[in-house]
């Protein structure tokens, strides 16, 4: 085989040769450093604040973004069942699309002083009603699930709570 | 005779083998897939595309709930065509958002990239043939989300992912045993090229006009030295050099990250099978066909080994 | 929900999804 690396096309190689050329451009252009910054990800967001302000937090985030959500139970009063109208821009053929979606918020404590919040999606319902049956679909068409829209809300909750704060 | 027939049988069964898998087979079990929403800074996409590695991405408008087509390099291209030939609106283009980029497409003239897609299931067959009509380098796989009816993006496809994946998978590769000087397939006449002196806006020019994703560098005798990619606008914008385009192509690809492989060469006497072994083993765009002294004679693009797959024979 | 920190005024969030057989880790950058 003839097939193999072009030497002058290295970058050590070419930027040798551009120097050795004395331009003067070309000593002040470094190489472009291709951080590998691992996305470092976390469980939800985390929190040191008095686990009642955070849930307070929450709820002022959820009204101001006109959301509402299910009166909690006295035995469980960190958990929240959010329901939020998303409203997207009507489609052309007018097609009904479920357009409440539903996500379960709920406070855990890691460690004393360490609080994490974790969302949930929590299924669709329709504003008008109709319950998107999807009893005949097959195990595998259930699971084409799209999280964008859940991730969209979530950041419109996080930067909500981001600007409160 | 017998390597003629033994290629032609090869082809056929590799053919049969991308009619048999879907684009579905092709995706790793687990894999993560960066979506960018419409509202974000074209220069903050940036910074995205270059922390990950990738260079392109699909784009999710939250408005209408559903997916508005992919970011490529020729969206970097554009707007610095754009921001060369309106150098007062810096401002503008300093606050462009992605959602912004087909007033940029329209201002400067050209067409919007016609991304076809393909659902999932569908022959991986299909989705090569579906990705050389369109001329695009890559192709969404889209399905949709059982609630909402709206897209899915499950994936993207690329040539290179392809032929990665038959490399990888069909043993009949190393029956392609015949030099890829006679199968017709490299592209010889008018390769556009330049010289190490060229402007790197002109350069470009050239990548725009010619819709191509490379322009080699050669020098006054007409031997390749060095290519300049589409990619490597990505890294020329990360530097704010753009405003500087008066810089020329070799000054621009100083910019280069170390970690660069460099260019792949190869001649007219080589085989496809050992092309693809190359393809298996690195991560290999092109190759530019030179011949013994070094004279750039053609190139062989991952769209006309893909095509000789698909067609050929 | 999986976050990462912000970075340049950008917010990434992401959600491992099944996609028939497979594993989608959908990840959503979005302007802060």
């Amino acid at each position: 085989s003839t097939i193999s690396i072009l030497p002058t096309s290295l970058p050590q190689i070419h930027r040798a040769n551009m120097l050795a050329q004395g331009l003067p451009a070309a000593s002040k252009i470094s190489p472009l450093v291709n951080k590998k910054s691992k996305t470092r990800w976390h469980f939800g967001i985390r929190s040191r604040s008095y686990p009642l302000d955070v849930m307070g937090e929450i709820y002022m985030a959820l009204k101001n973004l006109g959301a509402e959500w299910a009166k909690p139970s006295e035995e469980d009063l960190w958990t929240i069942r959010v329901r939020w109208k998303y409203e997207v821009a009507q489609n052309k053929n007018n097609e009904k699309i479920p357009d409440l979606m539903k996500m379960i918020i709920q406070l855990f404590q890691i460690e004393t002083n360490n609080y994490l919040v974790d969302f949930k999606f929590d299924g669709w319902e329709s504003s008008y009603g109709e319950v998107s049956a999807n009893v005949n679909l097959s195990e595998d068409e259930m699971s084409t699930f799209s999280a964008y829209p859940f991730l969209h809300l979530t950041t419109r909750l996080i930067m909500e709570l981001a600007v409160n704060s | 005779e017998k390597i003629i027939v033994e290629q032609k049988l090869a082809v056929e069964s590799i053919r049969a083998f991308l009619k048999s898998k879907t684009s579905y087979d092709v995706l790793p079990v687990s894999y993560r897939l960066i979506v960018l929403d419409t509202s974000l800074l074209v220069k903050k996409s940036l910074n995205v595309l270059l922390q990950n590695n990738i260079v392109s991405a699909p784009l999710w408008d939250a408005k209408t709930s559903r997916f508005a087509g992919l970011l490529t390099s020729s969206d970097f291209i554009n707007v610095i065509q754009y921001y060369f030939s309106n150098p007062d609106k810096f401002e503008l283009v300093d606050k462009l958002q992605l959602d912004g980029l087909k007033d940029i497409e329209r201002a400067i003239g050209v067409e919007p990239p016609d991304t076809a897609s393909i659902h999932p299931s569908r022959p991986l067959y299909e989705a090569c043939i579906r990705m050389m009509d369109s001329t695009s380098r890559r192709i969404p796989l889209i399905d949709q989300d059982e609630d909402t009816h709206r897209e899915i993006v499950v994936s993207v496809l690329t040539q290179y992912r392809i032929l990665k994946f038959v490399a990888l998978n069909c043993r009949e590769t190393h029956f392609l045993r015949r030099p890829i000087g006679e199968l017709n397939i490299i592209t010889k006449n008018n390769v556009a090229s330049c010289r190490m002196t060229t402007p790197v806006i002109d350069v470009i020019q050239l990548l725009s006009q010619g819709n191509v994703a490379s322009i080699p560098i050669v020098d006054h005798e007409g031997t390749l030295i060095n290519v300049y990619e589409a990619v490597d606008v990505l890294g020329l914008i990360k530097g704010g050099i753009y405003n500087d385009l008066s810089l020329s192509v070799g000054e621009a690809l100083m910019r280069r990250s170390d970690d660069f492989e460099g260019v792949y060469t190869c001649t007219e006497r080589d085989k496809l099978s050992t092309i693809m072994d190359n393809i298996r083993k690195s991560r290999v765009h092109r190759f530019f066909v030179t011949d013994d002294s070094g004279k750039l004679v053609g190139v062989l693009t991952l769209s006309d080994l893909l095509k000789y797959i698909l067609l050929g024979e | 929900l999986a976050t990462s920190s912000i970075k340049h005024n950008t917010l990434c969030v992401a959600s491992i999804v099944r996609y028939k057989r497979k594993y989608v880790t959908q990840i959503l950058y979005a302007p802060l």
